[in-house]
């Protein structure tokens, strides 16, 4: 699976996913990346968020928008609310993988818990940060 | 803070074995041309939906990663692909799943999402929509790897083991170490 999440100039959040799915997948199987709220969602007020993992786990906790309701609803952080949902709710239920998460104002959130995942960013001033969650 | 662009790519699962310091940088290589492709749209004054397509349609592109060129294969040999995108200025959002004829699948998404009434479609209408709006066609060989076909066939190969020995095929299909995407 591969996503990315952006801002631009004008403070609008995108996000996108794509993904081939699983290996050996039968019956149809669809996992979390196409789904809006699971493994992609966007808002203004609150982040964009691409996920990548075990998607069935991801489907059951509406990931990405779980990300962004506690935004909404809480004011936490972008990067707690990214962290609390990947390193609580995701693990707790044994599901593995990460999203990658930026708001308007450019923070990023990159929570991972499985090895294995790549990932970067790039930061305004054009300088480029690639590395793999180990 | 200050960051424009993020991108992830799946890489399957990494074995010491299978990751080579060559093969590492040809991931960071390819993420980082993924990062810059994207920040350019973006210094353009391109909006951020232009900035998140151009990035993944550089890893889609790429037969290293899952998705586009070098997808994995379902249990039938086929490669089907899923996708979708969200504009976080409007609230809008467009996916498809299933599909096997666009050659980007973010692409259609997008248009999904901009030319449509619809959010989600799936699989040969979604395919036939990309062909009435003229989007890059390509056919099946080209999302073809050989990597990608070792690893169906050694999950297949362990899946009947493991139905031989007692195994229900779908316990090795999900656990952890054999998911490859």
């Amino acid at each position: 699976t591969v996503g990315a999440v952006a801002v631009d100039n004008a403070g609008n959040v995108a996000g996108a996913t794509s993904t081939g799915g699983m290996t050996n997948k039968r019956y149809g199987r669809v996992g979390d990346s196409p789904v809006i709220g699971a493994g992609t969602w966007a808002d203004n007020e609150t982040c964009a968020v691409s996920a990548t993992g075990h998607g069935e786990y991801f489907l059951r906790l509406a990931v990405a928008h779980d990300i962004a309701a506690r935004m909404r609803y809480t004011g936490v952080s972008l990067e707690n609310a990214a962290a609390e949902v990947i390193h609580h709710e995701v693990s707790k239920i044994g599901g593995s993988g990460g999203v990658i998460a930026i708001d308007r104002h450019g923070n990023a959130a990159l929570p991972f818990n499985t090895a294995g995942m790549y990932r970067g960013y790039i930061t305004r001033d054009g300088t480029v940060h690639v590395s793999i969650y180990r | 803070s200050g960051v424009v662009l993020v991108v992830h790519g799946g890489a399957g699962t990494i074995l010491p074995e299978n990751l080579t310091p060559q093969l590492e940088d040809a991931f960071k290589h390819s993420l980082a041309s993924a990062l810059r492709a994207g920040y350019d749209d973006l210094q353009q004054g391109k909006s951020a939906i232009d900035a998140v397509e151009t990035a993944v349609r550089v890893l889609e592109d790429d037969p290293l990663f899952n998705a586009g060129r070098g997808a994995v294969f379902t249990a039938d040999g086929r490669n089907e692909l899923d996708a979708a995108i969200m504009d976080g200025g409007t609230g809008k959002a467009g996916a498809v799943a299933g599909v096997v004829k666009p050659k980007n699948p973010i692409t259609l998404a997008r248009a999904v999402m901009e030319r449509t009434p619809f959010v989600f479609l799936a699989g040969a209408g979604a395919d036939r929509l990309a062909e009435d709006l003229h989007l890059a066609i390509v056919d099946p060989p080209y999302f073809w790897t050989e990597t990608r076909w070792k690893q169906l066939n050694d999950q297949q190969k362990r899946e009947s083991e493991g139905s031989a020995s007692g195994g229900d095929g779908f316990t090795m299909s999900l656990s952890e170490d054999n998911k490859f995407g």
